[in-house]
């Protein structure tokens, strides 16, 4: 799977997933990635996210929307937000996985809770950091 | 706020056995593509512009699993899927289940500016995109041989278990456990086992 988020200078956010699904997956199966709130999801309100990981887990916790949930009516910040559902909402489920997320103030956040993940932030006039956790 | 960009190439468990090279070849897709997305921005793309792009390349890059060189289902067969949200409106557009589509990510753009839905399948959304303009291609032209290998050796382990499928990183632990050389020969040096990414 693969995603992006941005921040634009308008202070719009966007989110994409694209994804194969997953190696010897039933026909048919289709994952987290195009059920927006599950693996994609972006309001301005809150963040853009995008997710990767064990489809069906990301489902359940209804993972990208129960971010910006968390943010809107909870008032959590967005890195508290993303931990808690990767390190909390996303197990009581049994998925694993990670995902990116940007807010509308241009903070980022990363987690996962698997042990990879290939990841990238660029900042416009600013440092590129690419790495493989 | 600062433009920003951020993108992803998919988790799962970290090889014991990355090589030099492909450890190279990924931080340096991970740049350059992250580069891309962030010139959009810098030249004063929206936000969609840019997420659009950035998973463009991403599915046009064989290391990634989107599109091109993307995993196969048991029959074999590449089945593809893409989402594009925006934030100012929450507009949205999704297909899924798709083979012919070169650009998943594009359709789906297609699907959010041209529709009045949110999500098409099959042999429906390619036939939408392709009226909105999307490139078609065979089915196989998404085909490695690398990821037939791949099919094979988690179908030699366990060939009709479904959740083996979703937890293949079981799998690449077991490989691991009992003997260390298969699973360095499985990775083939890639920085993230591929029988364990997750998606």
């Amino acid at each position: 799977t693969v995603g992006a988020v941005a921040l634009d200078a308008a202070g719009h956010l966007a989110a994409a997933t694209s994804t194969g699904g997953i190696t010897n997956k039933q026909p048919g199966r289709v994952g987290d990635t195009p059920i927006f709130g599950a693996g994609t999801y972006a309001d301005d309100r809150s963040c853009a996210v995008s997710a990767t990981g064990m489809g069906e887990g990301f489902m359940r916790a209804v993972a990208a929307h129960e971010i910006a949930a968390l943010m809107t009516y909870a008032g959590l910040s967005l890195t508290e937000a993303a931990a808690t559902v990767i390190h909390e909402r996303l197990p009581e489920v049994g998925g694993d996985g990670g995902l990116i997320a940007v807010d509308a103030q241009g903070n980022v956040s990363l987690p996962m809770n698997t042990t990879g993940m290939y990841r990238a932030v660029a900042r416009v006039g600013g440092e590129l950091q690419a790495a493989i956790h | 706020s600062t433009p920003v960009l951020v993108l992803h190439g998919g988790a799962g468990t970290i090889s014991r056995s990355m090589s030099p090279e492909k450890n190279t070849a990924y931080r340096r897709a991970l740049s350059e593509i992250a580069a891309a997305g962030r010139d959009v921005l810098a030249a004063g793309g929206s936000a969609v512009d840019a997420v659009t792009e950035t998973v463009r390349l991403l599915e046009e890059n064989p290391l990634f699993n989107a599109a091109y060189g993307a995993v196969l289902t048991s029959a074999g067969e590449v089945e593809l899927d893409a989402a594009v949200m925006r934030g100012q409106d929450r507009a949205a557009g999704a297909v899924t289940s798709v083979r012919r589509l070169r650009n998943p990510v594009l359709a789906a753009r297609q699907v959010m500016e041209h529709s009045h839905h949110v999500l098409f399948c099959g042999a429906g959304a390619e036939a939408f995109a392709a009226e909105h303009g999307a490139e078609l291609v065979d089915p196989d032209w998404f085909v490695l041989p690398e990821r037939r290998e791949q099919l094979e050796r988690v179908r030699a382990q366990d060939p009709h278990a479904f959740v083996v499928d979703h937890d293949a990183a079981g799998l690449a632990a077991e490989n691991q456990e009992g003997d260390e050389a298969e699973a360095s020969l499985a990775s083939g040096g890639d920085p993230i086992e591929p029988d364990s990414k997750r998606g």
